[in-house]
């Protein structure tokens, strides 16, 4: 809401493609490395615009990505042919280095159009291929049925029960990831949100609104220290 | 600033409410601000009401969310706020029936705040507790302890939700921010979530401001 001087306080501007090769670059690195082995994506086109804030800058990019088939028989598990990716990304820029903050990749036809109802999910770099414990299950329905008791949850029918129950289940796996990257204290895990999809919580709850900061100017203070 | 500070303990900060399934965290925020601000000019605790905000500030869109600096405009354009007893949460988009006549609150202007939490700090124990606004990232889920998540993952690019800082301390040399959220007492540590402080996490000070009253 404040005033233009710092974070978000400037709107987005057009980019051009020399401002943007580096970002784009840098999502593009990160994106591979998350490919599997002997595989690799390279840049199509790209186009975009950034917000500065400071000595920040955060670019929003639309970006096609080529996906190269696999050519290292040592490594390649299937013959993948060839495809094309429309990708948005969001690099920030702060303290001379590059971060990817938001990653959302689609194949380029079915990516058009769903496009309109976009989602993109923070990125958490942790492997989705680690075994689950056997008692997983098990353990996640034990606590599915304490979330229902100590929050009073009830569901209109069988068929809901067991989607909630589905979200339920991926929201522990999420949160167990957000403890793991969290270097602080914080403890985190069911919370009377955990029924909850990232997008009905974000829909419901919170303020898109104040990403954008168009508000009203105030007038800023003036900090002097007191010897 | 003072090493530590809480406004809970010196009678400025009210119950933790509950803004239900509405995207309303900004009324709370802004009625948490004034309700200290009044009470360390006036003496006088009052809970304040967030729904006179949702029904009446037209520039901001109600449960589909809002911003700090238009609501303070909104209660000085208003005449002041109602209390909560008068004018009561419902959680939902209601017509406006703000009566001048029921004003207890008044706002003489509003400022944004330093981007510096040291200065923050110390603007804090000064003046009262401030509204903020953070990256939700991680709060879903968020039981105890002190958050601190990764920066790329909790970046003060994506602000959207809006709070109250009452206080700040250390636990175990951990430096905090104590922060009233609007989910209800059945959330955080007693509708309180605790995030780091010194490091711009999740951009808790990129978007701080206060009321004004003389």
């Amino acid at each position: 809401a404040p005033s233009r001087r710092d974070a978000g306080a400037q709107a987005w501007e057009p980019a051009s493609p020399e401002l943007l090769r580096r970002p784009a670059r840098f999502a593009l690195d990160t994106y591979n490395r998350g490919l599997a082995a002997g595989a690799r994506a390279v840049l199509g086109t790209v186009s975009g615009r950034v917000r500065r804030a400071g000595r920040g800058s955060l670019y929003s990019l639309k970006v096609t990505l080529e996906e190269l088939p696999c050519t290292d028989p040592m490594v390649c598990q299937l013959p993948v042919t060839k495809k094309t990716l429309l990708c948005s990304f969001e690099v920030s820029y702060e303290l001379g280095k590059h971060a990817l903050l938001k990653q959302d990749c689609g194949p380029v036809d079915t990516k058009m159009k769903d496009d309109k109802n976009e989602t993109s999910s923070p990125l958490l770099p942790l492997s989705d291929r680690d075994p689950l414990p056997q008692d997983f299950y098990v353990r996640m329905a034990s606590l599915f049925k304490y979330f229902i008791t100590t929050y009073n949850r009830t569901y209109e029918t069988e068929e809901e029960a067991q989607w909630r129950m589905s979200i339920f289940i991926n929201n522990m796996i999420k949160a167990q990831k957000i403890q793991a990257l969290d270097r602080g204290t914080a403890q985190y895990g069911v919370t009377k949100f955990s029924d909850l999809t990232e997008e009905e919580f974000r829909t419901i709850y919170l303020n898109p609104l104040l990403k954008e900061e168009l508000g009203k100017k105030m007038r800023l203070v003036k900090f002097v220290g007191d010897p | 600033a003072p090493p530590e500070w809480d406004w809970r303990k010196k009678g400025a900060v009210t119950k933790v409410k509950n803004q239900g399934m509405c995207g309303s965290c900004w009324a709370f925020s802004v009625t948490g601000n004034v309700e200290g601000q009044w009470f360390l000019k006036r003496g006088d605790l009052l809970s304040l009401s967030e729904q006179e905000l949702v029904d009446c500030d037209t520039v901001d869109k109600a449960c589909m969310g809002g911003l700090p600096s238009n609501a303070y405009s909104a209660i000085e354009t208003l005449g002041g706020l109602e209390t909560e007893d008068d004018y009561s949460y419902s959680g939902h988009l209601q017509t406006c029936s703000f009566s001048a006549q029921k004003v207890k609150v008044y706002i003489n202007d509003s400022v944004e705040l330093s981007h510096n939490e040291q200065e923050l700090a110390a603007w804090l124990a000064k003046n009262g507790p401030i509204s903020i606004a953070i990256n939700a990232f991680g709060m879903q889920f968020y039981r105890h302890g002190i958050s601190h998540p990764l920066r790329p993952l909790c970046s003060r690019w994506f602000i959207d939700h809006a709070v109250l800082l009452v206080g700040y301390g250390n636990r175990s040399d951990v430096p905090f921010w104590a922060i009233k959220n609007s989910w209800g007492t059945d959330w955080g540590e007693e509708g309180y979530y605790y995030l780091h402080r010194g490091s711009g996490a999740c951009g808790v000070n990129v978007m701080a401001s206060s009321a004004v009253v003389n």
